[in-house]
This record gives structure tokens, C-alpha cells and sequence, in this order.
């Protein structure tokens, strides 16, 4: 009897093999492969004395506390029971090979040299995953939740919101601190759809980069105890913004879907000793969070390519009518642009456009300017018209003649979009009140 | 003003009074320069006084708007800024009166108004003004029967043909050899007392030219021999044009 070392495969001989094998002759081996595999045999040679239910000479398997067969004759013969190149698998790690021979091997006065066998064994990777190779009920692997098999072993895991136990087979809730980071995705109470677990502290959070928002959509069933006249007194879900709460449900109504306009969402989820509720699901997801439309404050204010939805990093450039200029406060601006920012709010507020002033026109020396429009101001467009103290003075004006309007840029300008005002001249030999001779 | 008639007030809104050495005349160009004789700045015969123009721009006084003495003091002095002196004038030449005229551009330019405006100067192709017997008209301060006047005073004067001044003067028994330049004309009557006098240099002879409606000055008044005893005689603006408009454009 000798034990076969724990190898991952060998072989096995009859004694003396090749040579024919000794009578009188009890051989054991205890084939063992290393725990998670099992043990698969087969026979590269057998050549034993044939004998109805091979009473003479044989080879017994035994695995799993079963025998697997006892063998004995040659290939092709009648009586016997020749292996062939049948497996033999384990459900264990072990295996018990049993060689025995007679006291003759004569046929008929003549001594037949049977040789024995050759047979190989290898360790095949046990799946212990799989219940159909439980070798025992209670050697089954009893992970509570997940099995993961892999060559020479397994492993057990958990669902989602459970822990696996120090026993690595059994799972316990645990959501005490379940965090999501992906810009989507679900979560549910524990055993969702079925009833949730009684005494439950369960803390879901997302958390996204600045500038997203997540929206909360609730699928169906969504059942949570609660009471007729008092609001959410056995289990509460609660849903919290940035430290906020906004919204506190239980019942079998569903809160649909729920817009955050925030990155970081915390779900607790409280349970008292007692409830048969089958809980609720959830899916989020995220979009770029929204600013709010911008508005003009005035009607000579320009958004350029205004956008129906303005989300995080958008911006928008506003100009003004010809003739306006930009305002912020009393300081004039010579662009403006605003950028949505990542808590949903502009960067800048919205200026105003302010009619272009061209203050009072230069005052003319010996003449005076009158405001040729109504309403007479010094804003864009305004008209005004430079006269001189007449009889004493002549006008002498630019080709652009003395008529000139406020612009855009902020100047008084003639027809022609000069600044330079006319002048007024002496008139010459134009008395008032000439000498006139009247006796002749 | 000999023979003449009291200046009503906007009659010859140009006339200024000059009191740089006694009383003179002077008219108003533009509205900051004041067109005079240059022997009413440096009189002939004033010795070794050897005053800067600069000196003389800043004693100068120079009255506008208004047709009595008194009132043009009470309206205030005109500051004058610079003294322009033709260089044909020659202050040690008594007989010679060439190249009297003379500029005063005014520190502040005046306010145009019925009282204050300016006299204009003639085209410089026209020289029908100076034909004998066109009629100007001449107004001053100056002196009228030994009185010196305290109101503005005009007499209309005809310009005379060269020949006639020159002939006139050839004739003269004084002996005063004066010198009648092509830069001059004379006016006025051999018999008739109307004619200008002292205190009247500077002022200008004015003619209405009927083609603008405008009063224009043609000459100024220069020199004489006594009052109203013969033709007067006058520096001739239109020679001098080049030179006006060049120091006032300059300016």
C-alpha cells in the first residue's frame, strides 16, 4: 500500500509492469490530488487473466466512498471486464486503486505471462460551483449569494449591498456606505424586488464631478410601509442634495423622476423591525447641469445664437443695437460674455444696453447750436444744427454743412462723419445802420 | 473832420479811436485787428525815442463801439497784443509818407455787434475805387475848427486823378518837398472846406461797392498840407493787400 504523492498527475503500474505481474499479490494506491481537483484515471494498458466477475485477478476503483469498478481480462476478450478507455472521475480529491491477484494464472496447464496495466491519472479542476459535483450535502460550497469557481478552488461573493461574512460563504446586508461614482447606473434596497431586510441604515451616494447633475428616476414596484394618517412613521427614504433634504417617501406611490440640479445625492434608507414592503429601485443619471435661460433686460440687447438649453461650460456673448452701448453699472463694457458655471449659476449677471450719449455738442464762439429733433437730447441720433450771430457772423462749415447728428460712437459728426465744427466769421462792411444821404 | 456831419451810432461800427501818441484813428478788421497809419505809432520827427514796439503794444490804448469819447473810454480799453509796422515806412523821413500803414493785432478778438464790425478790404483787381471823383467817405475823431472832436464825425470825399494831386502839390508855394508815391491817392476839393485833419490818421476812407452792398476801405489817412486847404491825402490800401493778409493769416 503506498500513498501516491499529492501530484497533479502520474501514473500507476502494476506490479513489475511490463513484466507479467506476480502472483499472490495485493497492491493499494491511494491516489490523492491537491484539494479542488479531482481525480480522472484512465488505462494506457491493461492486460489482466479474465474471469466471470473477475474473481481472479482484478483492479478495484474506489472514489467518494463508491466503488467504481472492478476490472480484470483483456482486450477483446469474452469474459471480464475490460476497462477500455473509460475515465474514471472522482467527485473528491481521492481516489483508491486496488490491485489483486490469484494464486496461478494457468489456462488449461499452461501459465499465460499477463502482463498488468499502465494507468495514468491527472487532477482535473473541481468546479465547485456547480451543485451536480457536490461530492456531499454538506461539502457542497454553500455560498449564500455568488459562487466564483477557478482552477484549484472557488470563491464566494455577495450581491449588492450585502458583505460577505468571515466564513466567505454566507452574505449579510450591509449599505451602510455604498457609493456610486458612474455617470449612471441603478441601486435598490436590499433584495429588491423581494421584501427588504427589517433594521436597515442604509446611506447610498453618488458622486459626480462638479457640473453634472443627477436625475433619480424610480421604476416600478416602489413599496415602502407607511400609514394612513401619519406620514412615513415605520420606514423612511430620504433624499438629501448637498446636505439638503428633498424628499422624505414611502407608500406605493412612486416618485417618478426627480431632477437634483446637484453632483452629490445621498439616499438613506431606514427600516424598523417589522414589514413585508417590497422596497424600491432607482436609476439615475447625470446630464451637465443647467443655468438658466438668459433673459435681455432691455429690448436693445442682443444674444447671439441663443441657445435653447445653456448646461455647464456653455457661454453666450451679448451685444448691443447700434447706437447702445454696454452697461454694467456706470462702467461701459466693450464685450461681455457668461459662462455657466458648475453649480448652474453664470459667472457674470446680465448687462443692460444704454442709448449712446454724445454729452453737449462743442459750443460755437459767436454762434449757438439748436437741437433740430424731438425729444432735444445729446443721445444717438439727435440732430442739431449750428447757427452764427447773424448780421455779425458768417457760418463757414465742412463739406459735411452745419447740420450734425449724434453717432454710434459717441460723437457729433457732420454729413459727411466729421467732428470738426463750422466756424463763424466776421461780416464785413455790413453796417446796421449805413450813412444815408438824403439832401442832394 | 472838416465839413462833415455827426456819425449816427452804427454808421461806421469799424472806427476805432487810437490814443498811442495823441489821438488817431484806426479801423477793425476781422474781429482782432486794427488797420491804422503808421505815423500814429512812430511819428515823424519824434527825435531819439527809441521806444520798443513792444513797449508801444503794451501802452497802446484802442477804443471800439461807440460814437462819443466818453463812452468808448467808459467801455474799456482793447489790449493790443503786437504791433505790425510797414517795412517801407520810415519814421526819419518827414516829406515822405510811403508805406504808412501799420497793424495792431488785439490781445482778446472782439464781439461783433451793431456798435463793433469790421470793414472789408478791397478785391484786388479793382481800381475803380480810386478813379477820380469816386466818392468814399471818410469818419474820425480828429480835430474840426481847432477843436479836437469828442464825437465821431464823417465827410464824403471824391478821390482824385494822380495828375491833379501831383499837379496840385508841384504848385504848393511851401516848399514842403513831399514825396506823392504810386502807394498813395489823394481826395477831396481844392475849395470846398471838407476834408480830414489831425487826429483823423488812421482812419479809413471807405466806398460802398453797389456790386456786394459792401462798405470797403480803399485807403487811410495819411497826410495833408494844413486842413481843407487842398486835397488830402490817403496811403493806398489796395498795394498793400499782400502785405495784410499775409501778417493775418500768419497770425
Amino acid at each position: 500500500s503506498s500513498p501516491v504523492p499529492r501530484k497533479l498527475f502520474g501514473e500507476i503500474r502494476s506490479p513489475g509492469y511490463p513484466k507479467p505481474y506476480p502472483n499472490n499479490n495485493i497492491s493499494i494506491w491511494n491516489i490523492h490530488v491537491p484539494k479542488g481537483y479531482v481525480v480522472k484515471l484512465t488505462f494506457k494498458y491493461f492486460d489482466l487473466e479474465p474471469s466471470e466477475s473477475c474473481f481472479y485477478d482484478y483492479v478495484k476503483i474506489k472514489a467518494d466512498k463508491k466503488n467504481l469498478g472492478r476490472y480484470c481480462g483483456q482486450l477483446g476478450s469474452t469474459t471480464g471486464n475490460h476497462p477500455g478507455r473509460k475515465e474514471f472521475v472522482s467527485k473528491g480529491n481521492r481516489m483508491h486503486l486496488a490491485f489483486h491477484s490469484d494464486f496461478s494464472n494457468e489456462d488449461n496447464g499452461t501459465v499465460i505471462p499477463y502482463r498488468g496495466f499502465l494507468a495514468y491519472y491527472q487532477a482535473v479542476d473541481l468546479d465547485e460551483c456547480d451543485p451536480n459535483n457536490a461530492v456531499e450535502e454538506e461539502e457542497r460550497p454553500q455560498c449564500q449569494h455568488f459562487c466564483h469557481n477557478y482552477v484549484g478552488g472557488y470563491f464566494c461573493s455577495c450581491r449588492t449591498g450585502y458583505q460577505l461574512q468571515s466564513d466567505h460563504h454566507s452574505c449579510k446586508v450591509e449599505c451602510s456606505s455604498e457609493l456610486f461614482t458612474e455617470a449612471s447606473g441603478y441601486l435598490s434596497s436590499p433584495e429588491y424586488p423581494q421584501p427588504y431586510p427589517e433594521d436597515l441604515r442604509c446611506n447610498y451616494s453618488i458622486r459626480l464631478p462638479k457640473g453634472l447633475s443627477i436625475i433619480l428616476k424610480f421604476l416600478e414596484p416602489f413599496e415602502i410601509d407607511d400609514h394612513q394618517q401619519v406620514h412615513c412613521p415605520y420606514d423612511q427614504l430620504k433624499i438629501q442634495a448637498r446636505g439638503r433634504q428633498i424628499g422624505e417617501f414611502c407608500g406605493t406611490e412612486s416618485p417618478g423622476s426627480i431632477e437634483t440640479n446637484s453632483n452629490e445625492v445621498d439616499i438613506l434608507f431606514l427600516t424598523d423591525e417589522s414589514g413585508f414592503s417590497r422596497g424600491w429601485k432607482i436609476h439615475y443619471t447625470s446630464e451637465k447641469i443647467r443655468c438658466p435661460q438668459p433673459v435681455p433686460r432691455d429690448q436693445f440687447t442682443i444674444i447671439r445664437d441663443l441657445q435653447p438649453v445653456y448646461q455647464f461650460q456653455d457661454y453666450f456673448v451679448v451685444s448691443c443695437k447700434t447706437g447702445y452701448n454696454l452697461m454694467e453699472g456706470n462702467r461701459k463694457l466693450l464685450s461681455f460674455t457668461a459662462v455657466c458655471q458648475a453649480d448652474g449659476t453664470w459667472h457674470q449677471s446680465m448687462p443692460r444696453c444704454e442709448i449712446v450719449n454724445c454729452g453737449s455738442p462743442t459750443d460755437l464762439t459767436n454762434g449757438a447750436f439748436i437741437y433740430v429733433n424731438e425729444p432735444a437730447n445729446n443721445s444717438y441720433q439727435s440732430v442739431i444744427t449750428y447757427q452764427c450771430n447773424k448780421p455779425y457772423y458768417d457760418i463757414v462749415t465742412g463739406t459735411g454743412g452745419d447740420s450734425f447728428t449724434c453717432s454710434s460712437e459717441g460723437t457729433w459728426v457732420d454729413q459727411d462723419g466729421q467732428v470738426r465744427i463750422p466756424t463763424c466769421l466776421p461780416v464785413c462792411g455790413k453796417p446796421v445802420s449805413p450813412i444815408t444821404e438824403v439832401q442832394r | 473832420i472838416l465839413g462833415g456831419k455827426p456819425a449816427k451810432a452804427g454808421n461806421f461800427p469799424w472806427q476805432a479811436l487810437t490814443a498811442i501818441h495823441g489821438r488817431g484813428g484806426g479801423a477793425l478788421l476781422g474781429d482782432r485787428w486794427i488797420l491804422t497809419a503808421a505815423h500814429t505809432i512812430l511819428p515823424k520827427g519824434a527825435g531819439g525815442n527809441n521806444v520798443s514796439l513792444e513797449q508801444l503794444a503794451e501802452e497802446a490804448n484802442v477804443f471800439l463801439g461807440h460814437t462819443k469819447v466818453e463812452e468808448l473810454h467808459k467801455m474799456g480799453n482793447h489790449p493790443v497784443r503786437r504791433i505790425f509796422i510797414h517795412p517801407d515806412y520810415d519814421p526819419k523821413d518827414d516829406y515822405n509818407f510811403n508805406g504808412d500803414i501799420a497793424l495792431l493785432e488785439l490781445k482778446h478778438p472782439v464781439t461783433l455787434g451793431p456798435g463793433v464790425l469790421p470793414i472789408c478790404l478791397p478785391d484786388t483787381t479793382n481800381t475803380t475805387f480810386y478813379m477820380d471823383g469816386h466818392v468814399g467817405y471818410v469818419s474820425g475823431f480828429g480835430v474840426e475848427k481847432n477843436f479836437i472832436s469828442n464825437k465821431l464825425k464823417y465827410v464824403s470825399l471824391p478821390a482824385v486823378a494822380r495828375e491833379k494831386c501831383q499837379s496840385w502839390l508841384d504848385s504848393k508855394k511851401r516848399g514842403l518837398p513831399m514825396i506823392f508815391s504810386e502807394n498813395m491817392f489823394c481826395a477831396g476839393f481844392l475849395t470846398v472846406k471838407r476834408d480830414t485833419c489831425q487826429g483823423d490818421s488812421g482812419s479809413v476812407f471807405t466806398v460802398l461797392d453797389t456790386g456786394s452792398g459792401r462798405w470797403v476801405a480803399t485807403g487811410i489817412v495819411s497826410w495833408g498840407i494844413g486842413c481843407a486847404e487842398g486835397y488830402g491825402f490817403y496811403t493806398k490800401i489796395l498795394n498793400y493787400l499782400d502785405w495784410i493778409k499775409g501778417i493775418v493769416r500768419e497770425e
